[in-house]
């Protein structure tokens, strides 16, 4: 059959209900066992601000779409936590081997990890259903003129919703590539979309976290010698 | 994951990204 955008977009769902299919809810025994390695568990702390983001997801997602859509913003933020806690797993395994170490606990005591981790396993599955459900003209004619409405909920819409600064949201797209093989090309070139727009736009909003960090850097002067301009 | 340019060196990783907070 001919490859239509449409077809394309079911072909990818379809793909990421396959790869998250066999993936849990709730962190493995592996991720775990990271978690008790640390010097302060973080599990309790995760458990809970999933459940805190769930219901923020959830509310804001019913507002954009409608309130008939609950259940929708429900199935896709649970596609969301699995992928967010495979991506973690997968950094940390990857941080292990790197540093040689076990105890993760400052990151894994990190909000802003955490919340930007999931935003993006979250953008990932938003991004994938863009061109599916509200194309078939369920939702309004706007399906017909390429405003769909999920349009509007993918980035920076999760940013929004989470309270996050792009900044943060930023740190982990480069790892979420290098641990999740699975993402498409199309996948990877919508993330690498995300980051060239908070490079060139957001990251220099007035309340970005990055100009506190560019004060502290100069007030700390050079660590080391700057290179050459044509480097 | 061919495409993507990958910026970060060997010795950096997300664990350094989040050493700030």
């Amino acid at each position: 059959p001919p490859h239509t955008p449409i077809r394309a977009a079911m072909n990818s769902i379809q793909q990421l209900r396959f790869d998250l299919n066999s993936a849990q809810d709730q962190p493995s025994d592996v991720l775990c066992g990271y978690f008790k390695n640390c010097t302060v568990d973080p599990s309790e702390e995760i458990a809970k601000r999933v459940d805190q983001l769930g219901q923020v997801f959830s509310c804001r997602f019913a507002q954009a779409v409608g309130q008939g859509c609950v259940g929708l913003g429900k199935q896709r933020f649970c596609l969301g936590v699995r992928l967010y806690y495979r991506v973690m797993e997968a950094m940390l395994k990857s941080e292990e081997k790197r540093l040689s170490d076990k105890n993760f606990s400052k990151l894994l005591n990190s909000s802003a990890f955490h919340t930007s981790l999931l935003a993006c396993a979250l953008e990932v599955i938003m991004a994938t259903y863009v061109g599916s459900t509200f194309k078939n003209g369920d939702f309004g004619s706007s399906a017909f003129d390429g405003t769909s409405v999920e349009t509007d909920l993918c980035f920076p819409w999760i940013l929004d919703v989470f309270q996050l600064p792009a900044f943060d949201f930023y740190k982990v797209i480069e790892s979420f590539i290098k641990a999740e093989p699975s993402l498409s090309r199309d996948m990877i070139k919508h993330l690498e979309r995300c980051e060239h727009l908070i490079m060139e736009h957001l990251a220099w909003r007035g309340d970005s976290p990055m100009f506190e960090l560019l004060q502290q850097s100069h007030e700390e002067g050079p660590v080391e010698q700057a290179e050459p301009p044509a480097t | 994951n061919q495409d993507y340019h990958f910026g970060l060196e060997d010795h950096e990783g997300i664990s350094e990204l989040f050493d700030c907070d």
